[in-house]
């Protein structure tokens, strides 16, 4: 049969700040043929394929994601593969090489991770599974 | 054919939808 694509609501403007990404207008719907873990979802609208953020999307319907409802604080352990520092006050900013832990998965990329007694959003494209559970 | 997601970080969301988790 055919393939139906989620449908989602873009709910603010976006402009692309790379060539395989699309621009998006708030009120667009927008069809996703791939959602990746990092936050960036390949889309369809109209004659237009790319890349767009998952953060400026809202299911059209019943949100059917598989997103957990809370932080699990008994995270899992990943190492960051990248630096990246903090630019809003929810942040994290961590070097690369340090072991953190996860505690919330967000399907916009952004994951909630604790390491010590400091916790914030970081890049999950800049983490990778440790591979053991301290 | 897909090309490879983007290899910068998304952007956060705009300030009025992000949800407070930390």
């Amino acid at each position: 049969g055919p393939i139906i694509l989620d449908t989602y609501s873009v709910i603010a403007d976006f402009t692309k700040t790379s060539k395989d990404e699309i621009e998006l207008r708030a009120g667009d719907l927008v069809e996703i043929v791939e959602k990746n873990s990092n936050g960036w979802w390949f889309c369809q609208c109209d004659y237009k394929r790319g890349w767009v953020p998952a953060s400026y999307l809202e299911p059209l319907d019943q949100p059917e994601e598989a997103e957990e409802a809370e932080p699990d604080y008994g995270g899992e352990f990943f190492v960051t593969i990248s630096s990246y520092t903090a630019e809003q006050e929810d942040e994290i900013s961590l070097q690369s090489g340090e072991v953190i832990e996860v505690i919330h998965r967000l399907l916009d990329g952004w994951w909630v991770v604790r390491k010590g007694e400091e916790t914030g959003h970081f890049p999950s494209m800049y983490l990778q599974k440790t591979g053991d559970k301290e | 054919t897909m090309k490879n997601p983007p290899q910068n970080p998304p952007p956060r969301p705009p300030a009025e939808f992000r949800r407070k988790h930390v």
